[in-house]
């Protein structure tokens, strides 16, 4: 899923 | 968190903390792209301007200021501490040809037309290119000293494992965000040439000669 509410990486 | 991006951001900050060091304890900045660096920081200040919004982890928040921090520190090495050694007739690359552009993408493509997710847009399109001033000091200078080689390939390596934690994550967790990966790649890219350099020059003790 194309996702990018949790930017978790820095 | 998977092991390919704990490597890659051990790699990152090794990469970066090697810069540092060599700055600090040699007293000069000579082969080092002051502009290159100044990319890195306008990276990380418009990526991690959600250290004061979001919290994901203390791991996240922690890294996130170190790279600040450490990044800042490097320029103002370079352009007040020991800005009599800075090389400013090889550091010569245009920069705007690289801000300007990245900013014009991050408008165009982007995940949603926020502030903040434009800027963390842009900071992934300017992060690609980031190096390339570094990269032209040193083909115009025609070689590197080693320590730099190691900054580079420590760099070249955290953008290596990352394509690797991509995968992973793709594979395991079905996430992906194109941007970063189509960026991530375009700069993994461009140190491929100068993995090759680094293989087999440096490796074998040589000093890191580009071909005249």
């Amino acid at each position: 899923a194309q996702d990018n509410e949790t930017k978790d990486e820095l | 968190m998977n092991i390919f991006r704990l490597l890659g951001d051990i790699s990152h900050l090794l990469a970066i903390i090697i810069l540092l060091r060599k700055i600090w304890m040699s007293r000069s900045c000579a082969g080092i792209s002051g502009k290159s660096q100044l990319l890195f920081g306008l990276v990380y200040t418009t990526r991690y301007l959600d250290l004061i919004t979001s919290y994901i982890s203390l791991y996240n928040s922690v890294m996130k200021v170190v790279f600040l921090a450490a990044s800042y520190a490097t320029i103002y090495l370079m352009y007040v501490k020991f800005k009599a050694t800075y090389d400013h007739n090889h550091d010569t690359f245009r920069i705007e040809f690289l801000v300007v552009p990245a900013v014009a993408l991050a408008l165009l493509i982007n995940h949603d037309f926020q502030v903040v997710e434009i800027l963390w847009t842009f900071s992934i399109y300017l992060e690609s290119v980031a190096i390339l001033p570094q990269l032209f000091m040193v083909s115009k200078t025609g070689e590197a000293e080693s320590i730099t080689s190691h900054y580079l390939f420590a760099l070249g390596v955290y953008r290596g494992l990352y394509l690797l934690n991509w995968i992973y994550r793709f594979w395991a967790e079905d996430h992906y965000d194109l941007i970063a990966i189509v960026a991530g790649v375009v700069q993994t890219v461009l140190y491929c040439d100068f993995f090759y350099l680094y293989i087999t020059k440096v490796l074998r003790g040589k000093k890191l000669q580009l071909p005249a």
